[in-house]
């Protein structure tokens, strides 16, 4: 006979931990579903089973992590909303990179914040990649195009290119980056280009409107999700995986250059169950 | 928006002229439902929403005939007493008035700093931005190019112990007639036990006439943790809600409000050094009910 009976207050327990985890309700209710035509199925018949099948279901909606060919010559262009860890998450990756003996030159193509220049500069230092910072002006498609031609005419295994931080509503600066964007594409059209967006895990169920926004004006092909080493579940990614079809890719936890791990299914799940 | 999700259920009501227990619980469910999907946290939707319960149960809407306008206004009315109370204004108190920002990583304290040193421009102060993140790379060049950039008042230093610094700042303020110091200090994570006793040294030490606690507005369930736990520490006096120049519903307000009861003083809603202005609990709750 079952030991989860499916009584109402363990799926309210249950749905409680997802939205506690910024899953959202339309998600959640989703799970919740499944797992109910699980037990019914007599798939399910006990508490551990419960769990172990909540993260089966949420694993099955989780894309598989996607990445850039490591060994050829590829621009990553990294966007995002305003202070979610574009310029140190590009840090980290740039010096991943090198450790992989990897040529890396990062396009300081904020040309309007407030010591952007100077914060990137210091962690091309770190990362042992060099800082390429715009010439000609603060437009940042022209600056974008300067850094990766700088990047494939100086022998460059990747152009990692730092844009501003933007709203995903500001019309103006989304245009911006679509400008910037389609320059690359079309001045670079045989130079891969891959395009990352940086997410906050802390950030609840609007970071569906920002990958949606942003998937339209420059392709994202997959997240960072940063400050995962808060207390932050970073559920929302889920949703986004579900309705958009984005994979997750690193994974940034903590403040340091070594702070970015690959993205793992099973220790995102094990964190929110 | 919340006038149409509650109209299917306020016809069948209206249909049946008074308004059943029955009826009550499925409204109560639509707006614990709307306050999550503003990314309210849900421990505070429980709360919120009993509560709520208990007022509407004593307005006796089961005989009203005009049940949604009671339980909307019910609705409306619990969340602006709830964002009207404690005081806010900024006070200024001692020589100088001492004024600290903190909060997480990214949620946009330097640039509120400069805004708020433009703003007590207005006031008439004599407003010194002091960079107090010596962590973060090229964070004393970010505000100090604010500073160039928007004609405030900057305090060069390189003494590199942060409580030396800060009184070394104090001095200079008296002794150039300051009579406003604004902190900007290094984002942090709430649960960094050493940087949280950082920040409760510089309470201690400095007593600042404000603490406000910058919390960006699109911050999800987890808004909870993080600002109970700086008011734990430094007992903030008020917080400033950032980027709200998004669509974001901005539910970690409510979030942060209940579990604190600290009064929201300002809402920034862009990057540029005029982008704050003071809060209005009427205006945040429209937005909020969307
Ligand atoms: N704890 C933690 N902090 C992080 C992480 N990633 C970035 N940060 C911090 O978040 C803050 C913002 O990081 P930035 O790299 O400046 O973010 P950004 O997106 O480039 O910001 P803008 O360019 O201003 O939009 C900094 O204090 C970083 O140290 C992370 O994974 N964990
Ligand atoms: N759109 C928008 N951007 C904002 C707002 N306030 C700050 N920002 C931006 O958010 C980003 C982070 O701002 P900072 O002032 O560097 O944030 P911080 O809290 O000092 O960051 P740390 O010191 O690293 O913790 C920058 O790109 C700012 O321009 C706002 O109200 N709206
Ligand atoms: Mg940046
Ligand atoms: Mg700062």
């Amino acid at each position: 006979s079952a030991v989860f009976g499916g009584k109402r207050e363990d799926y309210e327990f249950i749905e409680e931990q997802l939205l506690l985890s910024d899953i959202g309700v339309e998600t959640t209710q989703k799970i919740i579903k499944k797992l109910k035509e699980r037990v019914k199925e007599g798939v399910i018949i006990g508490r551990e089973n419960i769990v172990e099948e909540l993260k089966k279901i949420i694993k099955e909606i989780l894309k598989d992590p996607l990445y850039f060919d490591l060994d050829e010559k590829g621009i990553i262009l990294v966007s995002g909303v305003n202070g979610s860890g574009k310029t140190t998450s590009i840090g980290k990756l740039a010096n991943y990179l090198v450790k992989n003996e990897k040529k890396v030159l990062l396009g300081a193509c904020d040309t309007f914040r407030a010591a952007a220049f100077d914060q990137i500069e210091i962690w091309g230092n770190r990362a042992n990649s060099f800082v390429y910072l715009p010439q000609n002006g603060k437009e940042p498609a022209a600056a974008a195009f300067e850094s990766v031609n700088y990047g494939i005419e100086n022998g460059y295994d990747k152009m990692i290119i730092d844009t501003a931080g933007r709203m995903h509503t500001n019309k103006n600066l989304m245009d911006e980056l679509k400008k910037l964007y389609s320059v690359l594409k079309s001045k670079f059209p045989h130079i891969p280009l891959f395009s990352i967006l940086v997410i906050d895990a802390t950030n609840g169920k609007n970071t569906l409107h920002q990958a949606k926004n942003f998937k339209d004006a420059v392709n994202v092909d997959t997240i960072f999700l940063t400050k995962m080493d808060g207390t932050a579940k970073g559920g929302s990614v889920i949703t986004i995986a579900d309705e958009l079809s984005l994979p997750i890719s690193f994974v940034g936890v903590g403040e340091s250059i070594e702070d970015i791990d690959f993205f793992d299914k099973n220790l995102f799940v094990d964190s929110i169950l | 928006r919340i006038t149409e999700r509650f109209s299917n259920i306020f016809s069948k009501i209206k249909n049946k002229g008074k308004v059943t227990e029955d009826d009550l619980k499925v409204t109560l469910r639509e707006i614990k439902l709307l306050l999550l999907e503003a990314d309210v946290n849900y421990r505070i939707v429980n709360d919120f929403v009993n509560s709520l319960k208990e007022d509407i149960v004593g307005k006796e809407v089961y005989r009203s005939l005009k049940p949604e306008h009671i339980i909307i206004k019910s609705v409306n009315d619990k969340l602006v007493e709830l964002f009207s109370a404690g005081d806010r204004e900024l006070h200024f108190k001692g020589n100088p008035a001492i004024i600290s920002l903190v909060g997480l990583q990214g949620s946009g304290k330097t640039t509120t700093c400069g805004k708020l040193a433009k703003l007590f421009q207005k006031y008439g102060r004599r407003t010194l931005l002091v960079p107090c993140d010596i962590k973060r790379p090229a964070a004393y060049d970010q505000l100090k190019q604010l500073s160039e950039k928007n004609s405030l008042n900057f305090f060069k230093t390189s003494q590199n112990d942060l409580i030396k610094r800060i009184e070394d700042a104090v001095g200079f303020a008296l002794r150039e007639n300051f009579d406003t110091l604004i902190l900007d200090t290094a984002g942090r994570l709430h649960i960094d036990e050493e940087l949280m006793d950082e920040l409760k040294r510089i309470e201690t030490e400095f007593k600042p006439c404000e603490k406000i606690f910058v919390g960006d507005s699109l911050t999800g369930q987890d808004a909870v943790n993080s600002a109970k736990t700086f008011n734990e520490m430094i007992n903030i006096t008020g917080v400033i809600l950032t980027k709200m120049d998004g669509d974001q519903k901005g539910g970690a307000a409510l979030s942060i409000v209940k579990s604190v009861e600290k009064p929201i003083k300002f809402i920034c809603k862009g990057e540029h050094i005029d982008d704050i202005e003071k809060f209005y609990p009427d205006r945040f709750v429209s937005r909020l009910l969307g």
